[in-house]
């Protein structure tokens, strides 16, 4: 038996709309320590890690551990039934292959429940090693988003470059070439508004934009995000999900031929 | 315009 109610439902419908569109089918795993997902794009190049800790939700019953594949499309379909507002509660027997998503508006005048058919995925579970990374950015997550989205009219690609001078953006492209610089600014009045950045090391890596603009979809989740890069590993955008856990996208870098 | 490595060459299978 599964029930997790989440009075701020609105954070599982901004969850969902951050990963539909990077990610078809997934499971969702349960336990005793909270609801968690990991999945891999379908070219293998990026992966999510999402993690709501129990703690985080108002009821949190998970008799044993439950895997639950759900098509992410038809998940987001439904949890669009939800208001802004909705207290969500998640519900499963165990053995049962359905869902049950409650919604209850705060006023208690409005309650819907949606069942929704689970799947059975067979995907590669991979153990993401614990690693130090040579440097890492947090900034607001709007300018980042705003970042992306600009760069990605110029190039294909960007070049993340941190040295103790900042953070450089860089593409290339047939009209010509753009950098952005991001220095650190912690003199600022709010501490979401800071870019923050810890360097070990110099790094310089390049992504492909079209995943980076993909993982800017969880920037309703949080007001900051952090980037953490190490030359020799896949780059981390992590979006905190306010007392509760994370997003996490780690993309896998593009090389010279 | 360089390769684009998968992220499985850096995470293995648990």
């Amino acid at each position: 038996m599964l029930e997790l109610r989440l009075v701020q439902g609105s954070l599982l419908k901004k969850v969902l709309e951050s990963i539909k569109d990077l990610v078809n089918d997934a499971n969702f795993d349960c336990s005793s320590s909270g609801f968690s997902l990991q999945a891999m794009d379908s070219s293998h190049v990026a992966l999510v890690a999402l993690l709501l800790r129990s703690e985080g939700f108002e009821h949190y019953r998970c008799d044993r551990n439950m895997s639950m594949g759900m098509n992410l499309g038809n998940m987001s379909k439904m949890l669009r039934c939800a208001g802004n507002d909705d207290i969500i509660t998640i519900k499963a027997d165990d053995g049962s292959d359905t869902v049950t998503f409650m919604f209850e508006s705060p006023t208690q005048d409005k309650i819907s429940d949606f069942e929704m058919k689970l799947m059975d995925i067979d995907s590669e579970h991979l153990g993401i090693p614990e690693a130090e990374y040579q440097s890492i950015v947090t900034m607001p997550s709007a300018e980042f988003a705003r970042i992306c989205k600009d760069l990605s009219g110029i190039g294909d690609t960007v070049v993340i470059s941190v040295t103790k001078e900042g953070v450089k953006f860089s593409t290339r492209g047939d009209i010509g070439t753009a950098n952005i610089v991001c220095r650190q600014n912690t003199t600022v009045d709010k501490p979401e508004e800071a870019t923050v950045i810890n360097m070990s090391e110099p790094v310089s890596l390049t992504f492909a934009l079209r995943y980076m603009n993909s993982f800017t979809k969880a920037t309703t989740l949080s007001n900051t995000v952090t980037i953490s890069l190490s030359s020799e590993l896949p780059v981390v955008v992590e979006y905190k999900i306010a007392e509760m856990g994370y997003i996490r996208f780690y993309l896998a870098p593009k090389i010279e031929e | 315009k360089g390769v684009q490595l998968n992220i499985t060459e850096f995470f293995r299978s648990a």
